[in-house]
C-alpha cells in the first residue's frame, strides 16, 4: 500500500 | 513594458490548456530573457512550469522584470477568441493592472483586441535542485498519452520500472492488472552513430512506438495516473515527451515546444506507508 507524497517534502521554499 | 509578438496563437493556447486544470492562478515572470511560470496544484503534489524564450518570439521587448498575476480560466477564455494561426501580441505596461492581447489574422484582414485583469498573487517559488536523473525515457507524446489512458482503465497509479532491457509500466485495480514493456529502441538514439545533421533533441527518426532509455541505475517509481493524464494535455505541443526519474524523488515530465521553450511538470511519487 502506498500513499501520495507532496513536493514540499522534496523541494524547499527559498 | 512588455511587448511580445508570437507567430502562432496555437502555442499559447496549448500551453494554457495544458496547465489550467492543475493551476488556478499564477504569476508570469517576464524578463529580457523570456516569459516563465511555475506553480503547484492545490494539493502540492504536482508542479507545472514553462519557459518561452525571448528568441522564440518574432519580436520581444521587456524593459524591466514584470510579474503578471494571471487567472488561467480567464486567460483560457480570452485565448479561445484567437484562431490557431493568428499572430498574438501580448502587451503590459509597467505597473499596469491589465494584460492586453492583440490577435491578428495571418492575412492582416482581422485584428481583435482583448484584455484581462491582472491579480496580485503571492508567488511562492519552490527551489528545485539541479539534478542528474538515473533514468531518462524519451518516447512519442501521443504514445505516452495512450499509455496513460490505457493504464487508467485499470488502476489509479502506475509503477515505472526502468532497467537495462527496457522500461515497464504496470498497474492493477479491481478488474485486473496490466503492463506495457517498451524495449530500448536505437532508432531514436542514433546521435552517437555519426549520422550527424540532426539537431539535439529533435524527434527525427523516432518511430511512433519507439522509446529510448538512458539508464545509470535501475529505477522503480509509483506515480498517480490522475496527474500523468493531466500532463498529457501538453502532448499536442510536442512530438515527444522526456520522462526523467530517479528512485524516491519527484519525476520530471518535459514537452519541448518547438524552438521557443518547454513545458515541464514535476510529480511527487507514491511512497510506502
Amino acid at each position: 500500500k502506498t500513499q501520495q507524497s507532496t513536493l514540499m517534502s522534496f523541494f524547499g521554499t527559498p | 513594458m512588455l511587448e511580445a509578438r508570437l507567430l502562432q496563437a496555437s502555442i499559447l493556447k496549448g500551453i494554457v490548456e495544458s496547465v489550467k486544470d492543475l493551476v488556478r492562478e499564477a504569476n508570469f515572470d517576464c524578463s529580457d530573457s523570456g516569459i516563465s511560470f511555475q506553480a503547484m496544484d492545490e494539493s502540492n503534489v504536482a508542479l507545472s512550469s514553462f519557459l518561452l524564450r525571448a528568441e522564440g518570439f518574432e519580436t520581444y521587448r521587456c524593459d524591466r522584470n514584470l510579474s503578471l498575476g494571471v487567472r488561467f480560466s480567464s486567460l483560457s477564455k480570452i485565448l479561445k477568441c484567437a484562431n490557431n494561426d493568428d499572430i498574438v501580441v501580448i502587451r503590459a505596461e509597467d505597473d499596469a493592472d491589465v494584460l492586453n492581447f492583440v490577435f491578428e489574422s495571418p492575412d492582416e484582414s482581422k485584428i481583435s483586441e482583448y484584455q484581462i485583469k491582472l491579480l496580485d498573487i503571492d508567488g511562492e517559488h519552490l527551489s528545485i535542485p539541479e539534478q542528474e536523473f538515473d533514468c531518462v525515457i524519451k518516447m512519442s507524446s501521443s504514445e505516452f498519452s495512450k499509455l496513460c489512458r490505457d493504464m487508467t482503465l485499470l488502476g489509479q497509479t502506475v509503477v515505472i520500472d526502468a532497467a537495462k532491457e527496457g522500461v515497464k509500466f504496470s498497474t492493477y485495480g479491481d478488474i485486473g492488472a496490466g503492463s506495457v514493456l517498451y524495449k530500448h529502441s536505437s532508432s531514436i538514439d542514433d546521435s552517437s552513430s555519426g549520422s550527424g545533421g540532426k539537431g539535439r533533441g529533435g524527434s527525427g527518426g523516432m518511430s511512433a512506438r519507439g522509446c529510448s532509455i538512458e539508464l545509470r541505475e535501475p529505477v522503480s517509481l509509483e506515480l498517480s495516473l490522475k496527474y500523468l493524464n493531466n500532463f498529457t494535455k501538453a502532448a499536442p505541443l510536442s512530438d515527444y515527451v522526456v520522462i526523467s526519474a530517479s528512485n524516491e524523488i519527484p519525476v520530471m515530465v518535459q514537452f519541448d515546444v518547438g524552438d521557443i521553450g518547454y513545458i515541464r511538470y514535476y510529480l511527487a511519487p507514491q511512497i510506502k506507508d
